[in-house]
């Protein structure tokens, strides 16, 4: 859950 | 960071620029609706406020996010003033309030956390998945298109279908899932389904892009 908070997309 | 991803920003990417080769080819925004490139920025804007504190993060992301702010904000200056005659606000006439309002109340519905980025990045997915709408609502009423016009629509549309297998690859490889941008991507993917059916029967085939 904590690991999507990441934006790592566009 | 896969293939499906990379092509799908290179698709996305080539799109804009398309977009300004066909407004400086034929002199002209004919047939580009200006509520959705308003809309676009309004997506742009409101899901890349972390370039302020992530720049470092990923070079290729925070240049990908100047890129896209700055080229659809230079499109809407150029359709404002440069192309302004070509506009008519008689076809583009799409409700977008109903599009903004609807993506600001799934981002208060759906964000990852209440804080004010999340929120906003949620409502800038949802907003992007409808905000082809008015371009696709105002091709249906003029029922034709100019065929770099269609090229422009088939890799923006492209962008975030490839960004689907992009998912499914790093789900199962990564166990990386976004649900919100996952839902909101198939969305958008499925708005354009009836227009890359015309493209692909129609355009791909040398004829003109008209609806039947």
């Amino acid at each position: 859950y904590e690991e999507v908070l990441v934006k790592d997309e566009l | 960071m896969n293939l499906f991803r990379i092509l799908g920003d290179l698709s996305h990417l080539v799109s804009i620029f398309i977009l300004l080769q066909k407004m400086r080819s034929t002199r002209s925004c004919a047939g580009i609706s200006l509520r959705t490139q308003i809309l676009y920025l309004m997506v742009y804007c409101t899901r890349y406020l972390d370039i302020f504190w992530t720049f470092n993060a990923s070079l290729y992301n925070s240049s990908m996010k100047l890129v896209f702010i700055l080229s659809t904000a230079y499109t809407i200056y150029l359709m404002r003033t440069v192309y302004k005659t070509a506009l008519d606000p008689q076809i583009d006439t799409f409700a977008t309030y109903y599009l903004v309002g609807g993506a600001g109340l799934l981002a208060v519905l759906f964000p990852y956390k209440y804080t004010v980025y999340e929120v906003l990045w949620s409502f800038s997915i949802w907003l992007e998945s409808v905000a082809i709408l008015p371009q696709l609502f105002m091709l249906q009423r003029t029922g034709e298109a100019e065929t770099i016009t269609t090229h422009y629509l088939f890799a923006l549309g492209a962008y975030r279908a490839l960004y689907i297998p992009n998912w499914l690859y790093r789900w199962f490889l990564e166990g990386h899932f976004d649900p919100i941008a996952t839902v909101a991507g198939i969305i958008q993917t499925l708005l354009y389904s009836d227009f890359f059916y015309i493209y692909y029967t129609k355009v791909l085939k040398g004829k003109k892009f008209e609806l039947p």
